[in-house]
């Protein structure tokens, strides 16, 4: 099961975690004795680096309208900048005593610390892109739940015309998020559920259709109304599934700790 | 070890403006 949900992710942390990891257990196996090279440099850029995401960082915080977003950035910026810090104190221990172990320590839990913060950084981002998926997803719903008023042709001629717009928009972007994934099972259920969304919705027009002719006629339409109202709350279903599924991840944070 | 430090700092700096470059282009 991969670690990061989406491609992105693992393309950005992938990297950096594999070099952790494989510095871990080099500074384990690290004999005492060897005089560490002088990394001031190499950490002066991280910092410049870091300095410049806070920045950044703070400025989305302030100009972003998504609360959670807000809420959840300022923590992850902060474990960026403690842990720029322990990788300048590393650099200042060194220069001082190039046999340091104390350093090397501080080294690895920089950064650890960074990789872990910027992990949270991405995470509260790829959040915050899923929550604006969902809310198209809960807008194609609002249309859903007004079937029902939808009684002459030109009223179905309105509920199309409002319909569509939304709804090519929640294929592409549920269709986007499903490329972005990594996880195959979430990846096929998410293809599964919009090939029925997609295919119900002319079945859906063609039903409404039908209730209208049919009620127009006289006839009862007890029965179109049913097919109606039965295939509204399928297509309700997969987009409610759709909505589950986007929210769920393979992520777990403690494969740092 | 000389390499290994200093290969790990620059990816620890590659990966952090790759999340600076995520933010500004999500944030867009």
């Amino acid at each position: 099961m991969p670690v990061f949900h989406t491609k992105t992710i693992e393309s950005i942390l992938e990297p950096v975690a594999q070099q952790v990891s494989r510095l871990v257990i080099l500074h384990e196996e690290a004999e005492d004795g060897n005089a560490m090279p002088d990394l001031a440099r190499p950490i002066q850029t991280v910092k410049l680096a870091v300095d410049n995401l806070v920045k950044v960082g703070y400025d989305t915080i302030n100009s972003s309208e998504d609360q959670i977003l807000k809420q959840d950035m300022p923590p992850a910026l902060n474990r960026v900048e403690e842990a720029s810090l322990l990788l300048l104190q590393a650099s200042e221990m060194l220069r001082v005593d190039p046999y340091s172990a104390p350093a090397r320590k501080k080294l690895i839990e920089g950064s650890r610390g960074i990789l872990q913060g910027t992990s949270s950084l991405l995470l509260a981002f790829d959040e915050s892109e899923v929550r604006k998926i969902i809310r198209v997803c809960k807008n194609v719903l609002e249309y859903l739940a007004i079937t029902e008023v939808v009684e002459r042709m030109e009223d179905l001629v309105t509920y199309v015309r409002n319909l569509t717009p939304v709804l090519t928009r929640m294929t592409k972007e549920v269709d986007a998020r499903e490329k972005e994934l990594t996880h195959q099972v979430h990846r096929e259920m998410l293809t599964r559920s919009l090939e029925q969304v997609k295919n119900l919705t002319p079945v859906l027009i063609s039903g409404i259709k039908t209730f209208i002719t049919v009620k127009d006629s006289g006839r009862d339409a007890k029965d179109t109304q049913g097919n109606r109202d039965y295939l509204v709350r399928k297509m309700s279903d997969e987009i409610h599934e759709i909505i589950r599924v986007l929210q769920l991840t393979t992520y777990d944070e403690e494969e740092w700790d | 070890l000389r390499v290994g430090w200093e290969q790990l700092l620059t990816a620890v700096a590659r990966n952090i403006n790759e999340v600076e470059n995520q933010i500004l282009t999500r944030d867009s």
